[in-house]
């Protein structure tokens, strides 16, 4: 057994832990500790992996998914493939306090966060513009193309399924190799 | 990605993810993190637990959901979360991934996927104990 409140949180992300614990000291339910860990970290663009500016997609934008979850209550709320908002996790919380569902995701999630009071902004920064420029410089290496032409792991797309008659007949299977990482 | 679990000195858990995702994902995909019992999941009755790693694998697995019904079995956190490491590994021996478990009465426990370029998993604590976010790291499986 471990003393409690106890929190807990993926990477060396140090200031996310401690905006967590600060909001329990001042009295912050643990629901509002994870959506201020996790906002920290947003705003901090932490290691390049949360937050606007990071992991551009193959059109250059850099789109956010978060999500929380009460314990309590076994509520949940998240955002999928969310644009234009910086605070990805404020707005889950909102889909779990405002609304019956549990997940909303892309052009319609940023509607619903604009009607929540959320700023909609470009989500690009110059080293995410640069990251995509240079990504496109290698042919678009790597990239999560299968089974297509031209050859993915040659060539940027447009891609298209290879002619029926000269489709592969064994379905590709995925290996987890040289895979990224959310 | 950053996946968070909280457990207030109540007892009531929370738990939560924020990510940009993969880069250079085909626009539209949208990996393990939003997912509820993918990229973390909470009940006050047991604890929780969250994933990190390449979602578009771990996701197939809950991971977070299974380490939390692993824990409601009666496994330590530490356990759980190795066991969850090792489901997902037996189908795909490579995945990147790893995942932090905590159950209610405050112990906690972390695992990840041994691969040549990823050995030790660093995660963050706070309690009452540490005083201090204190950093930790696992040895991978």
């Amino acid at each position: 057994c471990g003393p409690l409140p106890l929190v807990l949180n993926t990477w060396p992300f140090q200031n996310a832990t401690e905006a967590a614990w600060e909001t329990l000291v001042a009295g912050g339910s643990a629901l509002d500790a994870v959506e201020s860990g996790c906002a920290a970290c947003e705003r901090e663009q932490c290691d390049n992996t949360v937050g606007f500016g990071g992991s551009p997609d193959e059109s250059g934008e850099t789109t956010l998914d978060a999500m929380i979850m009460d314990g309590t209550t076994m509520n949940v709320g998240a955002v999928g493939a969310l644009r234009r908002i910086k605070n990805a996790i404020g707005v889950a919380r909102k889909v779990l306090e405002h609304t019956a569902h549990t997940l909303l995701v892309g052009d319609s999630a940023t509607k619903f966060a604009k009607s929540m009071g959320f700023i909609s902004e470009d989500l690009s920064t110059n080293a995410s513009r640069a990251l995509h420029a240079d990504w496109l410089a290698q042919n678009c290496q790597p990239n999560y193309w299968r089974n297509v032409i031209p050859d993915a792991s040659k060539y940027c797309g447009p891609y298209k399924p290879p002619s029926i008659l000269k489709q592969d007949r064994s379905t590709y299977r995925e290996t987890g190799n040289n895979y990224g990482h959310d | 990605t950053i996946g968070m679990v909280v457990i207030h000195k109540m007892g009531y858990t929370a738990a939560g993810t924020s990510t940009n995702g993969l880069k250079f994902k085909i626009p539209g995909r949208v990996g393990d993190s939003p997912i509820p019992g993918a990229g973390a999941y909470a009940e006050d009755a047991v604890g929780a637990a969250a994933a990190t790693g390449n979602g578009d694998i771990m996701m197939r697995f809950l991971p977070s959901y299974q380490a939390v019904e692993y824990m409601r079995g009666g496994e330590d956190p530490a356990v759980a979360c190795q066991k969850v490491v090792s489901r997902i590994r037996k189908y795909f021996p490579n995945f990147f991934g790893a995942v932090i478990c905590a159950n209610v009465t405050g112990s906690y426990g972390a695992a990840c996927n041994k691969l040549p370029t990823f050995t030790q998993f660093r995660f963050m604590v706070y309690n009452p104990l540490t005083n201090r976010p204190t950093e930790e790291k696992v040895d991978c499986i």
